[in-house]
């Protein structure tokens, strides 16, 4: 019954196609953090070059204990005021959550691998989720962004592409989710928005 | 934990671009509850490539209110997607209060409601329990009791999906109807979809909340996730 569920909640849920937003490209890899080779990672780039790059906005969680993801890009966004920002790491399996120095370090490390293969600096959020009080398994999570980032043709901006970052940053849900539509402005101009989420669990959120 | 990603090629001001997201996310992201524990790592980002060749989008553009719209309604269809996949969930629920004083109070009763554990289980069990949902909004949090007038409160289930255009109304101006039909409460509650609606009566601000049922799904779920 339960299999029946979940497998309605997909058709009914889950696109098969879309649209997406120029200048972006995304990618996601199965670095072995989640249990059978599962997608557990994940990166959003923003390809296109303008002048002051692209902007960036966030909200995050008011839980007084956030994440060191979360204390990590809070204090990025802070500091380039929303410019600038190209890329954006999301792992799932392990929240790198209640870690402490350790996990913040690890945090900055991930950040750092990233810019090191985008030729990049201060550019990179990031987003974590998964089992709350372990530490990120930095050999994987190292292994898994050196072979995504060293690979172009990993990177699109296509359905596919974009349905597997979705499902690199999925826990316990039991479908991923993804949304795109296309807007026509008055004046004429023709933009796209594309959205990816996920959760299912410990969801009540209040962010700001 | 709740994590999304907004991106669209637009080219949006940086404060313009944080002004159209929070907004969005306090009439979407904000106003959604599986089980009422707020994650440490909630973290919504939102990426404007500015790819598309147009004037640059700022709070005082024309188009900022038709953007802002946009971006709140996709924000929205993300949200309800999570609490469609709640852990164990069976039962997608819109708390619908409205005419109170003001957006903070229509939010509080909506989010009360919608934590309380007793009325979770009565949905999984479709039991029109309102005494339930009356419960909740008695113990809301609330600065003061302002919108709260029980001659003036009406609560009632509304059909969504197949049950479209029933409507069942379980307290009408403060008195409890008794006479339910229980056959029609039965069918509404059969659905997966089902919305409760709290009148107020008090003022002119709403407030939708959108939440699921508390299963033993959710328990088994979550009595050992940590292994």
């Amino acid at each position: 019954q339960r299999a029946a569920s979940v497998a309605s909640k997909y058709d009914r849920y889950v696109p098969s196609n879309g649209v997406f937003p120029l200048g972006f490209k995304v990618g996601s890899i199965a670095t072995g953090v989640k249990k059978n080779g599962q997608l557990d990672l994940g990166v959003i780039l923003s390809t296109h070059e303008r002048e002051g790059g692209p902007t960036a906005a966030a909200v995050f969680t008011t839980n007084k204990f956030k994440a060191a993801p979360v204390v990590t890009s809070k204090a990025r966004l802070a500091k380039c005021e929303g410019h600038g920002i190209s890329a954006i790491v999301i792992n799932s399996g392990c929240a790198n959550a209640v870690t402490g120095e350790v996990g913040l370090q690890n945090a900055k490390k991930v950040v750092q691998l990233a810019e090191r293969q985008l030729g990049k600096k201060d550019t990179t959020l990031l987003m974590s989720t998964g089992v709350i009080g372990q530490h990120l398994s930095m050999d994987k999570i190292e292994r898994g962004l050196d072979a995504l980032l060293s690979d172009s043709s990993a990177f699109g901006n296509d359905f596919n592409s974009w349905l597997s970052l979705s499902k690199a940053m999925m826990t316990t849900d039991t479908f991923p989710k993804l949304i795109s539509s296309q807007y026509t402005l008055p004046g004429g101009t023709t933009y796209t928005l594309t959205g990816v989420s996920k959760g299912a669990g410990m969801i009540c959120p209040n962010m700001a | 934990t709740l994590l999304g990603f907004i991106g669209t090629d637009l080219p949006i001001s940086a404060s313009a671009l944080q002004n159209i997201l929070s907004s969005a996310v306090n009439r979407s992201f904000n106003c959604i509850s599986v089980d009422g524990d707020m994650s440490t790592n909630d973290t919504i980002y939102m990426l404007a490539s500015g790819a598309v060749d147009t004037d640059l989008i700022t709070e005082s553009s024309e188009l900022f209110p038709v953007v802002k719209a946009q971006v709140t309604e996709m924000a929205q269809k993300l949200a309800q997607l999570v609490v469609r996949d709640g852990e164990g969930s069976t039962k997608f629920v819109t708390v619908h209060v409205k005419r109170a004083l003001n957006f903070a109070d229509a939010k509080v009763i909506a989010q009360t409601i919608s934590n309380s554990s007793l009325v979770k289980c009565a949905l999984y069990g479709q039991d029109a329990n309102w005494g339930r949902i009356l419960c909740a909004i008695g113990y809301a949090q609330l600065g003061d009791c302002a919108s709260l007038d029980e001659s003036t409160l009406n609560v009632s289930f509304v059909g969504v999906g197949d049950s479209e255009g029933a409507e069942l109304n379980l307290i009408v101006d403060g008195v409890p109807n008794v006479n339910i039909d229980e056959a029609k409460a039965a069918a509404m509650l059969a659905d997966t979809d089902l919305k409760i609606v709290v009148d107020l009566g008090t003022g002119t601000k709403e407030c939708n909340f959108w939440t699921c049922d508390l299963s033993h799904e959710y328990i088994s779920i979550n009595a050992d996730y940590r292994s």
